[in-house]
């Protein structure tokens, strides 16, 4: 974990938008074993948020490691952490470096 | 290189 802290960061995303508005590739057994940004759609939540970045891998989703699952798995949390009514904000713990996981 | 359908999955929020 000392290996990730220079080069991870939490980012607070507000549901300022209907929708989350990125795109993820990746999950374990791929090449890409954490889930990494492709795409940041203009007016989603994210965009809103100006944190987010593509290229950045997401590590946690409100504190809920992504280490270990599988795409649809980590897609799931990522859907489930926006749907919810419990919070109005998405906790993204991110790194800009594709390092291996 | 791997099988492409899977490696290449992309999921919209």
């Amino acid at each position: 974990p000392g290996l990730l802290e220079p080069t991870s960061a939490l980012v607070r995303v507000a549901k300022s938008a209907t929708t989350l508005g990125i795109a993820i590739e990746g999950g374990a057994n791929t090449r890409q074993p954490l889930p990494r940004i492709v795409t940041i759609q203009r007016g989603g939540s994210a965009h809103n948020c100006g944190q987010l970045k593509v290229g950045q891998v997401i590590l946690e989703v409100n504190g809920v490691s992504l280490r270990g699952r599988e795409h649809r798995e980590a897609a799931r949390i990522i859907a489930e952490a926006f749907k919810t009514k419990e919070r109005d904000h998405v906790d993204f713990l991110v790194t800009e470096f594709n390092v291996a996981l | 290189s791997p099988p492409k359908d899977y490696e290449d999955e992309v999921t919209f929020f």
